[in-house]
């Protein structure tokens, strides 16, 4: 079950090396290692069809909560996220808008994407990322993680 | 921490790193046991939060989010070298990667009873935490967070519903990314997402809305257009564009690195799908034409 448009052989090469089993403490007994598992995926049992419950009791507990989006990802688009977020109908706190960074190497403000802000829950684009936006954006995505353990604001 | 999962030598890295890391198995319920590795931060491991990270799928391997994503090392194209992430998510905590369910990856049931559902998963990743925090009890007074992406939308608010009752845990709080929120809203806005991207046109955008919207509605329910076969073909094309024409889903700007959604699988002689099959799950049109594709056989005979 490998992800279509994405080529990640050169992972899964490494992590079946014995010298990295190894490493990483692996029995001989255990399987080789892949990206994804096709008897899971095939026989997994979907129970829910939304996880509107679940964010409102986290909420409810006063729990902080971030939902951030790369905004050119097909899987899981970042409009579909940022309705769910909405319907939480969540206190809204800062209306959407820009959140910045500075480049490596450079000195000039670019737009990272936008972020809108609700009582406890956050939601963030990462302009120009994909699903994976650590990948994409990682200069960004390292940013917008640290403002939000360390409470900093976007 | 246990010595005995401490990670001593990381292969194929120039200079091995100066914070430790773990890698090891986790007791979830009955034989299962969960392959975990643990990132210790490259700042302050005793002041900085704990932060647990999940990939989705269902069934994709959390370590691939280290290797490729947050983590401090990156794979080389040889697939032997490594180098570091400058910008890892170490830098700022420390993280758990946590292959899960068993099956996944390194993990492991013994009874190879692999078949598992939304519930059972966030029931063994809470009993893996537990199990976490026994083997590492310098950390059960550290701010814990849920983390995750894609299916892990399912994952994290699931298991953080659980863990938030927890009064052992010193949960703070819970991250998604590009998660899977709400099956129809995510399914209807991709057709949103479509057009404004320019993959479809005026005409076809025409059609759709005037099969799949009703007037009243402030947004088209492509999804739950039950039984209106019309809206179902005008939704063909989108899907096909999107999953079927070469661009790549994850990424549309990104290159297409190879390997389709569609294909023909020549083992099981049927047509299959690779692409995650959450989208209009619920189009009755959509995907009674999935199954047909899906059951068919004798696929060189019929199907050209």
């Amino acid at each position: 079950l490998t992800p279509p448009c994405l080529n990640y052989s050169n992972v899964v090469k490494y992590m079946n090396t014995a010298e990295v089993r190894k490493q990483l403490h692996i029995p001989d007994t255990v399987q080789k290692w892949d990206i994804c598992s096709a008897d899971i995926n095939l026989n997994y049992g979907r129970k829910y069809n939304s996880m509107k419950d679940q964010y409102n009791k986290i909420l409810l507990a006063k729990k902080k909560v971030m939902v951030y989006n790369g905004d050119i990802d097909m899987a899981c688009n970042f409009l579909g996220d940022e309705w769910f977020v909405d319907s939480l109908n969540q206190k809204l706190v800062t209306e959407r808008k820009a959140w910045h960074y500075t480049p490596e190497g450079t000195t000039s403000k670019q737009v990272a994407g936008f972020v809108k802000h609700f009582e406890d829950l956050t939601f963030v684009t990462v302009r120009g990322a994909g699903h994976m936006v650590p990948t994409d954006k990682p200069q960004p995505a390292l940013i917008m993680i640290t403002n939000y353990l360390q409470d900093i604001p976007f | 921490a246990p010595p005995a999962d401490e990670i001593k030598y990381m292969p194929g890295l120039h200079k091995q790193p100066y914070w430790k890391q773990y890698s090891g198995y986790l007791n979830a319920t009955g034989t299962k046991q969960l392959h975990y590795w643990f990132i210790q931060s490259a700042n302050k491991p005793s002041e900085d939060p704990l932060v647990l990270w999940m990939n989705g799928g269902p069934g994709c391997s959390s370590d691939l989010g280290l290797l490729s994503e947050h983590g401090p090392f990156r794979i080389g194209k040889d697939g032997a070298s490594v180098t570091y992430n400058p910008h890892s998510w170490n830098n700022v905590a420390n993280m758990i990667y946590l292959e899960a369910p068993a099956g996944v990856g390194f993990s492991y049931s013994q009874d190879k009873n692999y078949t598992t559902d939304d519930d059972q998963v966030a029931l063994d990743n809470h009993m893996a935490l537990k199990n976490f925090f026994k083997k590492f009890p310098e950390y059960a007074k550290s701010d814990f967070y849920i983390t995750g992406e894609s299916y892990g939308g399912i994952y994290v608010p699931t298991l953080s519903a659980r863990v938030v009752d927890d009064t052992a845990i010193n949960f703070k709080g819970f991250v998604v990314g590009n998660g899977l929120s709400d099956d129809s809203m995510n399914s209807d806005s991709l057709v949103y997402f479509a057009y404004y991207h320019g993959l479809i046109g005026d005409s076809l955008w025409d059609d759709l809305s005037k099969y799949c919207c009703q007037g009243n509605m402030t947004r088209c329910a492509f999804s739950q257009n039950r039984g209106k076969e019309d809206c179902g073909k005008a939704l063909g094309p989108v899907m096909e564009v999107v999953y079927g024409s070469g661009l790549n889903e994850y990424n549309l700007y990104g290159t297409c690195e190879g390997g389709i959604g569609i294909y023909f699988d020549e083992e099981s002689n049927k047509v299959a799908f690779t692409h995650q099959k959450w989208q209009m799950k619920n189009n009755p049109f959509l995907s009674q034409k999935m199954k047909f594709i899906q059951d068919f056989t004798d696929v060189e005979n019929h199907l050209r």
